[in-house]
């Protein structure tokens, strides 16, 4: 990667979304 | 069948690869079925972060943003979903909580952000993310560390608690008045005190514990002194606070019994190197009112000298003891009414709460200062105890 390009910024939900996001796949999973 | 041409070491480029349908057998093994007194007592402190961050490098490294974005999201799901299940064990808490700060440092140490790659090597430079900026994902396992440090220390409290009261104040060591309580209250846990009385020895020997768990767990040293000095905090806070409750706790003789213990304390801490951590100051409301037991509370030059020595104490907290102090034999008179009166005088324009117990809630803000390892890795190899064979060195 030559060094010249930027990195790109992973947008990051906050922990409290994530915990959500965990519930639902849970949820879908049993 | 190609030949297996053992790579050497300098080949490797420190990172690791996975399929993507192993992620959650990586964070099941590596996370919610590891044991921290088991398998993990003899890993390199910090290992699990290692191997976590060598799984998302190559992730980067492939240039996958949903495979990263996934990774972080079910470690992070997988450490606090650890935490829920035993989140009242002292070693799986330290366990996570120095992962964790060694997970953000190597996010910090491998960004290619300059501020975080002064003490690299051109080794570990070359080994930085190469296409993604994970800035906003480590503020979130910041967050995570923050959570996982008051977990730690609700836990070590809930360990300390008991033994505060008995071993700071009730038990007597020093006039030989051996204060053994009755076998009934022998308690159950199997924390260190098992025997019918929690002596200070009890509380010096849990905060070895304590502090020689986190240390094999590879927690940071500038986070070891914030532990140490919040537990510190709440035995001061404590045993102060049952001094200002009961007047059979306010002698001369109970003064000369804390300081002591105080002293010991002090010992401990320049035992294991941290006179420095600020823990020393947390107990001198308590310091104070010992000297406050034993000082003289007649005159007013005694009035004076207890004013400027008490600054660490609320009028209050001065009144309060003064109130309840118990003469030593029938030859010394109680505290005069006249005297207290002149302690509140002098005393009526400071500005301080006009509260009389400490807050044993109050915890110290966390800071996690970045703690760059000069760990290469390229080096680092997996011992199979971890059940991680599906992961491959690159």
């Amino acid at each position: 990667r030559p060094p010249s390009r930027p990195r790109i910024l992973l947008k990051a939900p906050t922990l409290a979304e994530m915990e959500e996001m965990n519930i639902s796949e849970e949820e879908e999973s049993p | 069948h190609p030949v297996n041409i053992p790579r050497r070491e300098k080949d490797f480029q420190g990172m690791l690869e996975y399929k993507k349908e192993d992620e959650l057998k990586l964070v099941k093994n590596l996370i919610l079925e590891l044991k921290p007194r088991g398998v993990a007592v003899n890993l390199i402190p910090g290992l699990p972060a290692y191997i976590l961050f060598m799984c998302l490098r190559h992730a980067d490294y492939v240039n996958d943003d949903q495979k990263v974005r996934t990774l972080l999201t079910s470690t992070i799901n997988s450490i606090k979903k650890i935490l829920k299940k035993r989140g009242d064990d002292f070693e799986t808490v330290s366990f996570w909580l120095a992962n964790t700060c060694r997970f953000l440092h190597c996010l910090k140490q491998y960004s290619g952000d300059e501020a975080f790659m002064k003490h690299n090597t051109s080794r570990q430079n070359e080994h930085s993310l190469s296409n993604f900026d994970l800035a906003e994902y480590r503020q979130v396992i910041s967050d995570l560390a923050i959570q996982i440090y008051q977990q730690l220390i609700k836990c070590m409290e809930n360990i300390l608690q008991p033994m505060i009261v008995s071993g700071m104040l009730e038990h007597e060591t020093i006039q030989g008045v051996s204060g053994v309580k009755p076998t009934g209250l022998r308690k159950r846990t199997s924390s260190i005190a098992d025997e019918g009385t929690y002596t200070l020895d009890s509380i010096l020997r849990q905060l070895s514990a304590f502090h020689s768990t986190m240390c094999q767990h590879g927690t940071d040293p500038e986070l070891i002194k914030q532990v140490v000095k919040q537990q510190f905090y709440i035995i001061g806070a404590v045993t102060l606070n049952n001094l200002l409750l009961r007047k059979d706790m306010c002698s001369w003789s109970k003064g000369m019994q804390i300081r002591y213990n105080v002293s010991q304390l002090e010992e401990w801490l320049r035992d294991k190197g941290l006179m420095t951590c600020g823990a020393k100051e947390t107990l001198e409301p308590l310091i104070q009112a010992a000297q406050l037991l034993q000082v003289k509370k007649k005159t007013d030059e005694d009035a004076e000298a207890i004013c400027s020595m008490c600054q660490a104490l609320t009028t209050a907290q001065i009144v309060k003891v003064l109130n309840l102090y118990t003469p030593v034999n029938e030859f010394e008179e109680r505290v005069s009414v006249a005297f207290i009166r002149t302690i509140q005088t002098r005393l009526r324009d400071r500005c301080e709460s006009p509260q009389l117990l400490m807050d044993t809630k109050m915890i110290y803000p966390v800071t996690f200062p970045f703690n760059p390892s000069s760990l290469a890795l390229e080096t680092i190899q997996i011992p199979s105890s971890l059940n991680l064979g599906f992961l491959t060195r690159v």
